[in-house]
């Protein structure tokens, strides 16, 4: 997967 | 998480810990930048705010408001407590000219143009840059005192430990983030001069001196 909501880093 | 993730946020809240100290025990902030931490303030309010809408963890939750926190905390310090020690003659840096061309950026590359995406890869775009008064500072005054480079070093090795993380995750959780990764290159990229009097100076015992 290329990115997906939601951002799970710092 | 991994280890490359932890050992990176670790060093970031390593980097904000020693700041304060220095703040607090010195009763001064000379030869930190307020510009910088003006942005670093904007950074992590402007990422966070999907502290409201989204829950991944409670480490996820705790080091957001720690963040969020400790970076206002820094500008309040600064700017209000220990005003008379800020060094503002030589923290001349126009932040402006970072937070528009970031603003503008963000709303042209994004994942999604909806508020809170624009303000979140904002945010990643302005925290590549926002060390940069604080580099102007130093070099301006042309030295740092040892615990201001060891803060340098901590802010700089937890953007760099990411970017480990990013290599890490790719590979094992096919994951990336090109936004992230890229300005997470450009962030670490811009310490390399820094790590590099760090280690051949600072860590010698010598004070870190730029040459005249």
């Amino acid at each position: 997967t290329i990115f997906e909501a939601p951002h799970d880093e710092l | 998480m991994n280890i490359f993730r932890l050992l990176g946020d670790l060093s970031h809240l390593l980097a904000i810990i020693i700041l304060l100290l220095k703040i607090w025990k010195t009763r001064s902030c000379a030869g930190i930048s307020g510009k910088s931490q003006i942005l670093f303030a904007i950074v992590y309010t402007t990422r966070y705010l999907d502290l409201f809408t989204t829950f991944i963890s409670a480490y996820n939750t705790f080091m957001k408001i720690i963040f969020i926190a400790t970076s206002l905390a820094t500008v309040f310090l600064m700017y209000v407590k220990f005003k008379a020690t800020y060094d503002h003659n030589h923290d001349t840096f126009r932040i402006e000219f970072l937070i528009l061309p970031a603003f503008v950026l963000a709303l042209l590359i994004n994942h999604e143009l909806s508020p809170v995406e624009v303000l979140w890869t904002f945010s990643i775009y302005l925290e590549s840059v926002a060390i940069l008064p604080q580099l102007f500072l130093v070099s301006k005054t042309g030295e740092a005192e040892s615990i201001t480079s060891h803060y340098l070093f901590a802010l700089g090795s937890y953007r760099g430990l990411y970017l480990f993380n990013w290599i890490y995750r790719y590979y094992a959780e096919d994951h990336y983030d090109l936004i992230a990764i890229v300005a997470g290159l450009v962030q670490t990229v811009l310490y390399c001069d820094f790590f590099y009097l760090y280690i051949t100076k600072v860590l010698k015992g010598k004070k870190l001196q730029l040459p005249a």
